[in-house]
């Protein structure tokens, strides 16, 4: 099944990825 | 005047004037009140650590992760692309600049070229299949999950079949932003809504305002 998704798929999802942190949500 | 004032009162802190707020606002999404709450956030992300105005790597870090060490790959990239001048902090014009790339309405071209300079870990101008498995590499580590080097092979070749068009194992810009056209949800962490409503998530600015929207 993960071979269904694409690598910048898992890439743009992750935590560090995210930048909403910066407003310390 | 009043912000002959403030200079003396802030040193260097407070060297954003009206007349450079309202510059910022011109270059960019935001009006003259958002770049007011947007200097209050990075006020205090650029004090958290040292209080010199200037936002340094483990600052951003702090505010990112919530701790201010552990390498992370991600980190380094954003970083860089905030540091325009390449002086090793994030000045409060960098940072409006490189935000609004991220605003709601920024135009889609420049989300596609932030992405690709942040995927490019060694800005050769293309995204190798060495960059890309190190970055699955890195988020397969934070998130604790097991993936076969085979499996993690898999998904990189089905990646690459279906962005490297010209097959030479290496995105180029072209190839990126064609296949992010395809793939769109691949830009959505590249847009934060917050952006939209600064104001309300700083109201302080309104303490510091120089004018009235």
């Amino acid at each position: 099944k993960p071979v269904s998704m694409n690598a910048f798929e898992l890439i743009s999802r992750s935590q560090s990825f995210n930048l909403e942190n910066l407003f310390g949500k | 005047g009043c912000c002959d004032f403030h200079k003396n009162k802030h040193h260097k802190k407070l060297r954003y004037g009206f007349r450079e707020l309202s510059q910022l606002a011109r270059e960019s999404q935001f009006t003259v009140n958002e770049v007011e709450a947007l200097y209050e956030l990075f006020k205090k992300l650029s004090s958290s650590i040292i209080d010199d105005g200037l936002i340094h790597k483990e600052e951003l870090q702090l505010a990112l992760f919530k701790s201010p060490h552990s390498e992370n790959l991600f980190l380094d990239r954003v970083f860089y692309l905030f540091d325009e001048k390449k002086n090793g902090v994030i000045e409060f014009d960098e940072f409006v600049h490189a935000l609004n790339v991220f605003h709601p309405y920024a135009p889609t071209e420049d989300k596609i070229d932030f992405a690709f300079r942040l995927y490019d870990l060694r800005q050769t101008g293309f995204i190798e299949r060495e960059e890309v498995k190190q970055m699955v590499i890195a988020i397969l580590l934070e998130s604790d999950m097991n993936l076969s080097d085979d499996l993690l092979e898999a998904i990189i070749d089905k990646t690459f079949a279906d962005a490297d068009a010209d097959n030479d194992g290496k995105i180029n810009k072209e190839e990126w932003k064609d296949f992010v056209l395809r793939h769109p949800n691949l830009l959505k962490n590249m847009t934060l809504p917050y952006l939209k409503d600064i104001t309300t998530v700083f109201p302080s600015f309104v303490f510091n305002t120089e004018v009235e929207e």
